[in-house]
């Protein structure tokens, strides 16, 4: 682990008053290789070393902790920092309806966590309508009414005319006007995946929103997303504009650093995490364990 | 006797970074830009061209492992049927794969047979079936819920008795973490080969080139569990470059097939390294 590599490099400071660029350089090297072997992007990687090490230099050795445990702890609170301390989960509109638009890649989990967000505000009580707004995958609406239907949760499809036209901006109007008539306390709309470089397929969603003007936008994200998270990210962010994330299948044993880039890419909070393929796999983020986690 | 030039440190460190953003991983980065550092000395490294070709020589040579046999020359001298099972994480494109592997066979003259062995995720088996009524195959398949295994067996069974060319069977996404979804993967494999002996004669694994390191520890754990015999790197048409494929040649020596590249059934394409790297590295 990387705590004790940092024993190993320290063992023979100890004693020593205050940690220099020197002795924190071969530490340093241990931190950028295991974000790097996380997932973390390498210019992430780059900023964050160079905060640490800002922050580290300097420092009096406390007369408690070793100089390997004081670099530990400079970068724990950095990556916590980075992480960010924002409460995890969803809060829904005093007024009803709160509308919640999914987006992201394809495969990412966007269909299925719509499935789990029902199952979990359905358990408190609340009304939950989802809306199939993903025309082009095929059974794709198939795939949410099965799951609305295990989950006893009304399901908004397009008409056979909607369908048929495939016009996403109406089908997502119609499903919110729909939850807004009949008393619905959370819409979720499930869009179909599509790249984050794809200019027809991201004004799409740029249209959607204008038209449904949603409380929540979430990216959903695979957790064992590369180095590629960051572009991915940001264009989601910059063009479509986000209010939270969903990192899925974290209960895999990828490190999950892609959920450091995301998060400094577009400083959105995360909000949940997928855990597993069954609709009661959801958990809210807990940035401890994620941190300790990314660092291995 | 001529002297190399060294190579200037933020060229290298360019390539470098372009490497590290293609998911090749640290490590491999490093063994990579070692080599090229032996191969530029006693040559003129200030010249930025020569570096370029240099490590674009040294890329496509550890690549070389990835590099095999097209799937059609695989079907040409294999068995039939000839019995392909896909495998892989959940989401990463083995349903349209199969799709669009079943249009390619289907253009060449071949029958394909496919078989809905995703008994367990909602709506898979439908979504295969609109696939094989687009590309106009058959399916073969049993209700939601269903043995994953027993499918796999009547797919084969069918596929000889329909005398049909290729089977390919489609299966449930998984995390190679789940040790009883691994040991389902071990079953179905088993029950194939004892319909038919020598099958599954290709077992693919689907990558997402989104994907970053876990994708070496997914086709480890693939490999142990079914012996895969070929990679399928998709949503390349994406930013992202699939570059720990790099470090799973190096290490199981798996060649890439096919590589995805959209939506839509005819965005299938052979792997060519070359091509590959010059992605990599411009
Ligand atoms: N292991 C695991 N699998 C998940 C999780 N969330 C979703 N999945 C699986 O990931 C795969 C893709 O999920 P979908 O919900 O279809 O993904 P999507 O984003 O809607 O896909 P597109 O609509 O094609 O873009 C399915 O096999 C899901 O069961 C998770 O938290 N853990
Ligand atoms: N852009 C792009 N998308 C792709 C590619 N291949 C598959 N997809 C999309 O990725 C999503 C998931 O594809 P599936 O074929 O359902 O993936 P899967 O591995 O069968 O998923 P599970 O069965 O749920 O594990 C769909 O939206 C596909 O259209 C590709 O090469 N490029
Ligand atoms: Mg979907
Ligand atoms: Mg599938």
């Amino acid at each position: 682990s990387l705590s004790e590599k940092f024993e190993n490099i320290f063992k023979k400071l100890r004693g020593t008053g205050v940690l220099t660029e020197q002795n924190i350089a071969e530490a340093l090297k241990e931190v950028r290789l295991a974000l790097l072997e996380a997932d973390v992007n390498f210019k992430i990687v780059k900023d964050f070393i160079e905060r640490v090490r800002e922050k580290a230099i300097g420092q009096e050795v406390l007369k408690s902790l070793t100089p390997g445990h004081q670099v530990v702890k400079v970068v724990w609170e950095e990556l916590r920092e980075m992480m960010g301390r924002e409460r995890a989960g969803l809060a829904l509109a005093s007024n009803p309806p709160t509308v919640v638009m999914m987006v992201g890649l394809q495969g990412a989990g966007k269909t299925t966590t719509c499935g789990k967000l029902g199952r979990y505000f359905k358990a408190q009580g609340k009304r939950v309508l989802l809306v199939a707004a993903d025309p082009r995958r095929p059974a794709a609406g198939d795939q949410l009414s099965s799951l609305g239907h295990d989950l006893e949760i009304d399901v908004h499809r397009a008409d056979q005319a909607q369908a048929a036209q495939a016009d996403v901006v109406r089908i997502c109007q119609a499903g919110v006007e729909r939850g807004r008539d009949q008393g619905y306390d959370l819409i979720v709309l499930d869009t179909g995946g599509r790249l984050h470089i794809d200019d027809e397929l991201m004004g799409e969603l740029v249209a959607v929103k204008a038209a449904v003007q949603p409380q929540e936008v979430l990216l959903v994200a695979d957790a064992m997303t590369g180095q590629d998270a960051v572009t991915m990210a940001s264009q989601f962010e910059q063009r479509i504009g986000l209010t939270g994330v969903v990192l899925t299948k974290v209960e895999g044993d990828a490190r999950g650093g892609a959920v450091l880039s995301i998060r400094a890419v577009t400083g959105k909070p995360i909000k949940f995490l997928g855990v597993g393929e069954k609709l009661d796999a959801l958990e809210l983020f807990h940035p401890d364990r994620m941190a300790s986690r990314i660092l291995g | 006797r001529l002297r190399g030039r060294a190579a200037d440190p933020a060229v290298l460190e360019e390539f470098e970074s372009a490497l590290i953003a293609s998911d090749l991983g640290v490590r491999v980065v490093d063994r990579v830009m070692e080599r090229l550092k032996k191969q530029l000395q006693g040559a003129d490294g200030s010249q930025t061209g020569l570096v370029h070709r240099v490590l674009r020589d040294t890329l496509i040579e550890v690549l070389t492992p990835a590099q095999g046999l097209p799937l059609e020359s695989l079907l040409a001298n294999g068995p039939k049927p000839f019995v392909i099972l896909v495998v892989g994480v959940n989401g990463v494109g083995k349903t349209t794969t199969i799709a669009k592997i079943a249009q390619r066979l289907v253009q060449a003259g071949k029958v394909p047979l496919l078989v809905a062995a995703d008994t367990f995720r909602a709506a898979a088996i439908d979504q295969l079936q609109v696939w094989a009524d687009r590309v106009g195959v058959g399916v073969i398949r049993h209700r939601h819920g269903a043995d994953p295994a027993a499918v796999a067996f009547d797919g084969v069974a069918a596929a000889k008795a329909r005398k049909v060319d290729v089977v390919l069977i489609d299966t449930a996404g998984r995390l190679h973490t789940k040790s009883n979804l691994m040991d389902e993967l071990r079953k179905i494999t088993r029950v194939i080969a004892g319909e038919c002996p020598g099958a599954p004669h290709e077992a693919l694994l689907v990558l997402d080139a989104t994907v970053g390191q876990n994708a070496l520890a997914q086709a480890r754990q693939f490999h142990q569990a079914v012996g895969v015999t070929g990679l399928v790197l998709t949503k390349l048409d994406g930013t992202a470059r699939g570059g720990i494929v790099v470090a799973i040649a190096e290490e199981l020596k798996l060649p890439v097939r096919l590589i995805g590249v959209g939506e839509s059934v005819e965005d299938l394409q052979d792997f060519d390294s070359t091509a590959f790297v010059d992605a990599l590295i411009g």
